[in-house]
């Protein structure tokens, strides 16, 4: 038996800065 | 305020890498286009895509350390984060970028332009804050 190997998938946002403005008030 | 800190390389910036997108399709990283993330915004309940305009690029603390400083939004809200220079972003319409393209190249195999003063990049923001 040869188990499948696992391809790692990642999310789309994983790959995007998250950059909160900073709240100004 | 201090910047914040992406000093780690994440594993899916390397070429091949399998990236999915918020409609299920799987992608390579290197075959993401500006739509993808665009669409993927689109459906997402609590992410929006945001333009964050590169303003500044300063030489870090530490080597290969640089830090950028972004307008982020229509309001240009000023943010700052410290990267490796290598660190890709995805510019609006050109694809991804790095403060150094060859080291980003040789390190992810991941084909890279140089990200400078007045790119548009795409950035992430919480739907709840705007």
């Amino acid at each position: 038996n040869v188990e499948p190997r696992s391809v790692p998938v990642f999310p789309w946002h994983s790959l995007v800065p998250f950059l909160a403005p900073t709240q100004s008030d | 305020s201090p910047p914040s800190s992406l000093a780690t390389l994440p594993p899916f910036f390397m070429r091949g890498s399998i990236i999915q997108l918020a409609d299920g399709e799987l992608k390579r990283v290197e075959d993401l286009k500006t739509e993808d993330f665009i669409q993927s915004a689109e459906i997402s309940s609590e992410l929006k895509i945001d333009s964050s305009t590169v303003e500044r690029i300063d030489t870090g603390q530490t080597p290969n350390v640089v830090v950028i400083q972004f307008g982020v939004g229509e309001l240009k809200a000023q943010v700052s984060v410290e990267v490796l220079m290598e660190y890709p972003f995805f510019v609006f319409g050109q694809g991804w970028s790095s403060c150094c393209p060859d080291r980003t190249t040789r390190l992810f195999e991941l084909s890279c332009a140089k990200l400078c003063v007045g790119d548009v990049c795409v950035s992430l923001t919480l739907r709840s804050l705007g």
